[in-house]
């Protein structure tokens, strides 16, 4: 099995790829140039890339354009992921207008409050629907995957009830453990816990 | 040295004792009840406490009050913590929007932009200051840490620039790496990372 810290750096190398093939006239890359341009190691790109199987030819380097396609493929960012988002308050709105998502395929399709003062408004060209319309738009549009951006009380609950209308993936942005089905994927995003690890360090080195 | 995955998870103990001395009439807990909340398991907490200190006793458990009071002395969320935000566009509105921040001592004073159509709006109660400000108001106000919230191409540029009026940290959320001298500390938020490896185990299920 691969390991999760592989899984992460593919999204890393393949932005890097986008950005030189986009911005660079640069057809061949090394694992060494590639990994200098993120500060990983050239051996553990190589190493990364070897789950996957053969790419590029020993001492000559990786073709950008065909690189990032293979691992486009294998991220499964060339295909269209439609998506709900459920919670339209201020980070959700943020998620939302966000025009980087399109790039690796991340399509919110709907939005979701229970605040009857959000409902009915629009967000970027999407209406913010009612929660009572939940099961329908996930059964009609067959959605896999859900973003949640409410707050951590209601959290648990509304994600037991997507769960049950077929939700296979979820996005949470609430700080709380959630507790789900073992076929079911989360990504907690706790922003929380990168913020106070700054000020961790600087209290630290103001103390010292 | 502290491993920074026992720094990282230093700020869940401490969410999830406030949620404790907040909500429950719980005045003793162990370590086992401790992780169980979090998914960690109790050795590992025992573990990472022992790194600053001795905490509890053996047998009995921690005392609620007594354990988050202490970790957020370790954190520093105990003290106040200004800072200044640069890139008032959806992602910037949120964060300052943001009411969990000030539980761990973040306040954001002031909020920069080189749009003139942003300049001088307010965001939340705050003013969009022009970035010809920037070195003023970090002088003026002593300010160690920076919020990222502009496009990745002028974000080093930015740092450049805020590294020199005497920034100390930086919270980044544009998705490129920055460089920066050995002493500034820089935290990225790379959002797309974990929405891409979500995408990746659907895309797998899916194949397979
Ligand atoms: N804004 C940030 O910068 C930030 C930072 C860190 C974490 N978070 C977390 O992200 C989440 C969203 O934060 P925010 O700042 O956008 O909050 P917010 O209060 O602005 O938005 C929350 C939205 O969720 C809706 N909501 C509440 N209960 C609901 C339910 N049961 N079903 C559907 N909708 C419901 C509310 O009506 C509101 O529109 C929170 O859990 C917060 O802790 C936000
Ligand atoms: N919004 C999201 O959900 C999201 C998700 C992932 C990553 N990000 C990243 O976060 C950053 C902000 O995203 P956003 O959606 O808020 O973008 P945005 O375009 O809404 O906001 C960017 C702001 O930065 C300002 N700006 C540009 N150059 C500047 C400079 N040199 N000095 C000062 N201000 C400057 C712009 O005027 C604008 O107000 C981007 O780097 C983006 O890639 C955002």
């Amino acid at each position: 099995s691969i390991p999760s810290a592989t899984i992460e750096r593919l999204p890393l190398y393949y932005r890097c790829l986008d950005k030189m093939a986009t911005f660079e006239e640069t057809e061949v890359v090394s694992s060494k140039n590639l990994g200098g341009r993120l500060g990983i190691p050239s051996t553990q790109v190589r190493k990364d890339l070897s789950y996957y199987g053969e790419f590029g030819r020993r001492g000559v380097g990786y073709n950008v354009k065909d690189l990032k396609k293979s691992i486009g493929k294998i991220l499964g960012v060339d295909k269209k992921w439609p998506a709900i988002l459920i919670g339209a308050g201020n980070l959700g709105r943020a998620l939302i207008n966000y025009t980087g998502f399109s790039k690796i395929g991340l399509e919110i399709s709907d939005i979701f409050d229970n605040d009857l003062n959000k409902i009915g408004n629009r967000v970027g060209s999407i209406q913010v629907k009612s929660v009572n319309k939940l099961e329908e738009t996930i059964n009609e549009k067959d959605i896999n995957l859900a973003i949640i951006t409410v707050p951590s009380d209601p959290a648990q609950e509304v994600v037991d009830e997507i769960i049950e209308y077929g939700i296979k993936a979820i996005w949470n942005f609430s700080p709380t453990r959630l507790y789900v089905p073992d076929d079911i994927f989360v990504r907690n995003e706790d922003l929380a816990v990168g913020i106070v690890s700054l000020i961790y360090h600087l209290s630290w080195k103001i103390q010292n």
